[in-house]
This record gives structure tokens, C-alpha cells and sequence, in this order.
């Protein structure tokens, strides 16, 4: 464990909690990705599969159970407590042209062709993309919440510090996973014109608006 | 690189 990994998991954490907690005191989910928030469990199940079967520590046992807790109590809380505030119609990103594309690419690009790894491999590449929806349905409405805005921009740090934790092993372990790094690398790039216009707008108190 | 499988990260 680094600092650079150990930051961005509690940025991680800090980001389902801020959505959690924001579905939770509103009482509504406007303005959120409910595909999203179905990628990202999905992205936890097929991770965490062996949570039960390879134990690492405490810290990593107790983190998977409340990412997929914590995923899964979002999307319960969006598609059926608070179902009436969900905005089905701007949260239109067809999910099975990412699921599909991704399933195929684990199948071909992998560490092992075995069915742990395959999914492992799977929830890497899901996780890169699973986002998308979001960023879809902000460009869609235009604008973003400033509580989500923070939860996006805690989401994204977390896989960037994740890619300094990892160029910070290769140095110190020569350890690296090409796939994960390839992936994590997409996936903050991805953030990047978010990045961009929450420096440059909602730190200054500003509404978040995409340029129409 | 090192065949590194234990998966210790989340």
C-alpha cells in the first residue's frame, strides 16, 4: 500500500458516499446517471468475486464490501425508493454498446483465460468507460448540480492517483499490470474536459454549465 | 515484468 493508492480509494470512497448522501438528503436523484451507477456495481461484482476465496487484508476486505454495498444501496435507492425522481429521459446512453465491446475485449485481451480473470479483466475495462452515461446526460441537460460535480471530480482523482500509485510501484516493485494501467489511463482521460471546467468554473462558485 | 497475480489492489 502507497499513499497515492491509499488517496484515491478514500477519494473513491468519498465520492459514493457524497452521491449516496446527496440521493439520500434530497430525497432525489435528478441530474444522475442511473446506467452509470448500474456499470459501476456491475463493475464491483465481477471485481470483487473473489472476496471470499483470496483474502489480501482488512482494508481490502472491508473496502469491497462497502463499495458493493454502497453501489448497490445507490442503484436500490435510484430505480426504486426514489424511482418518481429519476430522470429517465436525458439518462438515454445505450449501456450494451459499452457492456458488449468490453465482454468481447476481455475475451480477447487478457492475463489468463480463466473465468476469474476473464471478469477481473472485464470489470477493468467496464470501469475505464462506465462513466460515459454521466458525462452523456450532463451534456444532455447542459448543466450539473455542484454536489455532483464534486462527487464526478472525486470519482475522477481517484483513478488518477491510482496511475501515480502505479508508475510509484513499477519504480519501487517493478510491479505493473498493463491492462489495469491502459484502462485507468482511458478512464481519466475521459474526465478530462470535466477537470477542466470544475477548475475553472465550479471552484470559483459557478454554476457547472457545458458549453451547449 | 514481474508475472505479479495476486490482486492487491480494489
Amino acid at each position: 500500500m502507497n499513499v497515492f493508492r491509499l488517496v484515491g480509494d478514500l477519494s473513491h470512497l468519498l465520492a459514493i458516499i457524497i452521491l449516496l448522501l446527496k440521493i439520500w438528503k434530497t430525497r432525489s436523484c435528478a441530474g444522475v446517471s442511473g446506467k452509470s451507477q448500474i456499470l459501476f456495481s456491475l463493475v464491483f461484482i465481477t471485481r470483487y468475486l473473489d472476496l471470499f476465496t483470496n483474502f489480501i487484508s482488512v482494508y481490502n476486505s472491508v473496502m469491497k464490501i462497502i463499495y458493493l454495498v454502497t453501489s448497490l444501496g445507490t442503484v436500490y435507492l435510484m430505480y426504486f425508493k426514489f424511482k418518481a425522481t429519476y430522470d429517465s429521459n436525458h439518462d438515454t446512453f445505450r449501456i450494451e454498446f459499452l457492456v458488449v465491446p468490453v465482454g468481447g475485449l476481455s475475451f480477447l485481451v487478457n492475463h489468463d483465460f480463466t473465468p476469474l480473470e476473464i471478469l477481473w479483466t472485464f470489470s477493468i475495462y467496464l470501469e475505464s468507460v462506465a462513466i460515459l452515461p454521466q458525462l452523456f446526460m450532463i451534456s444532455k441537460t447542459g448543466e450539473a448540480e455542484t454536489i455532483t460535480s464534486h462527487y464526478l471530480f472525486a470519482l475522477g482523482s481517484y483513478r488518477a492517483l491510482y496511475i501515480v500509485n502505479w508508475v510509484y510501484r513499477y519504480y519501487t516493485e517493478g510491479f505493473f499490470d498493463l491492462i489495469a494501467i491502459v484502462a485507468g489511463c482511458v478512464q481519466t482521460i475521459l474526465y478530462c474536459d470535466f477537470f477542466y471546467l470544475y477548475i475553472t468554473k465550479v471552484l470559483k462558485g459557478k454554476q457547472l454549465k457545458l458549453p451547449a | 515484468n514481474v508475472e505479479v497475480k495476486v490482486k492487491d489492489e480494489l
